[in-house]
């Protein structure tokens, strides 16, 4: 990473949106700019709020070629999208949207809340990084991985700055003992996959392996959802793009960094008895729409179409899943395979052969 | 065969200058005015150019170094502020 100094003098910072792209509906850019906001307050100290009128530290402005007092220009369609000043008064801090290129919600065109969380950066005095993962590299690239847009390289260069978040409870030093994926004791609280990703928790860490191998990135589960406790029980993807993740009696969904809101809620809401007071690993089957739930030597099925528990359940974990037969610690599924760990092993299931295909250590996913 | 070999070439000329000029020229230090600029050769910022991108560091604009400027980007400099 790269930083302009000295950054912002102070944690509370106006912004103000002077005027809208005709691509999106108002509604939709504004809700793309808090957003990319949200990617920057959720990791430092900094506060910001939206101003309708006057002066901000952070004006943000679409325009083309030559646009207003900006010494620099724009260059049409493609090319430069957009560009940003650092902390400072008059220019400092601004950013400017090149109107001439789509600007989209979503994949197609380019998408303005990516974008935007790129060129605050800047106007929080970040410069570019030549880290392909970071947010702050120079070239735009969406990908699925798009509503997680701080790498470890972004989050290392803003709170070199400013610091990390106020209520952040891992301000404390690393315990000494925080487990290191290739550690030979190495076991899992929960496992969910996110897309192409598979993340592991433990503690208040988790590991984001990526498909193609590369290094895993271990990152403070609060970097991402401040609000979830540390030690997660269970965690699985649904078919709406949004992770669960369950503690004692409560769960919580995220979609992207958002945490829904009305969470946490109790896992009554499920559809579990009042007997059930956590939930050990989840996983939902892609191919059939069903999320076991494995609590124990038993398991229930919920169906994610219907919202409900399926009847005749809980079973017996190994009678559906013979050679499961101790408790699951995690579970996920990738390619159709479900993986079961416990403590420092884990199981590679066939759901329709009904058959465990192979044992291998939990760390096995982490290239050791 | 390229249908236009020397007007692509012109054409990519440009851009590498372009590019450079706007990403990777070392804006001049305002307290140093006065003092004997040194101007930085094509070659020497199009390798910085190589370096930072991660491409092989040749000083010439190979294809992978072209393919590499034409990518939608963001416009603030990558060195030098």
């Amino acid at each position: 990473y790269g930083v302009t100094l000295p950054g912002w003098k102070k944690p509370k910072l106006t912004y103000r949106i002077v005027n809208h792209t005709p691509d999106m509906s108002k509604k939709d850019v504004d809700k793309a700019i808090q957003k990319a906001f949200k990617v920057w307050s959720a990791v430092t100290p900094l506060i910001f709020t939206r101003i309708h009128k006057g002066i901000a530290d952070i004006m943000i402005a679409f325009g083309t070629k030559a646009h207003g007092h900006c010494p620099r220009y724009f260059d049409g369609p493609l090319g430069v999208l957009a560009h940003a000043f650092p902390p400072g008064s008059g220019l400092g801090g601004d950013v400017h949207f090149d109107e001439d290129e789509d600007w989209t919600t979503g994949l197609a065109g380019f998408n303005l809340f990516l974008v935007a969380a790129h060129e605050i950066g800047h106007a929080l005095g970040l410069s570019h990084s030549n880290d392909q993962r970071a947010l702050m590299f120079p070239n735009y690239s969406y990908s699925s991985l798009s509503e997680f847009p701080l790498s470890p390289d972004d989050i290392r260069g803003i709170q070199s700055i400013y610091g990390s978040p106020p209520n952040d409870p891992d301000k404390r030093p690393a315990t000494p003992n925080s487990p290191e994926a290739c550690g030979s004791q190495v076991s899992f609280d929960a496992i969910t996959t996110l897309r192409q990703e598979v993340i592991f928790l433990k503690h208040r860490h988790l590991w984001r392996v990526y498909p193609d191998n590369s290094e895993a990135e271990r990152e403070l589960i609060s970097a991402f959802w401040p609000t979830l406790p540390p030690a997660i029980e269970a965690a699985y993807e649904n078919m709406k793009d949004q992770i669960l993740f369950f503690k004692g009696n409560k769960f919580w969904v995220v979609s992207g960094y958002q945490v829904l809101l009305g969470y946490p809620k109790n896992i009554n809401t499920l559809g579990f008895p009042k007997g059930v007071k956590k939930i050990d690993a989840a996983v939902c089957n892609k191919h059939t729409g069903k999320t076991d739930f494995f609590i124990g030597d038993k398991y229930w099925r919920f169906d994610e179409n219907s919202q409900s528990m399926e009847e005749g359940y809980p079973r017996l974990t190994v009678n559906d899943f013979p050679g499961i037969s101790q408790r699951v610690d995690a579970v996920f599924q990738k390619k159709g395979l479900f993986y079961f760990f416990h403590k420092l092993k884990q199981w590679e299931f066939d759901p329709i052969a009904k058959k465990v295909t192979r044992e291998m250590k939990s760390n096995s996913w982490f290239n050791c | 065969l390229p249908s236009h070999p020397e007007k692509e070439n012109k054409e990519d000329a440009k851009l590498v200058q372009d590019y450079l000029n706007k990403f990777y020229a070392v804006e001049p230090d305002p307290n140093l005015l006065g003092w004997k600029i040194n101007v930085q050769s094509t070659a020497e910022k199009l390798q910085k150019m190589q370096q930072f991108f991660g491409l092989k560091v040749t000083g010439k604009p190979d294809n992978e170094t072209l393919e590499m400027m034409k990518k939608p980007r963001c416009g603030v400099p990558d060195v030098g502020l």
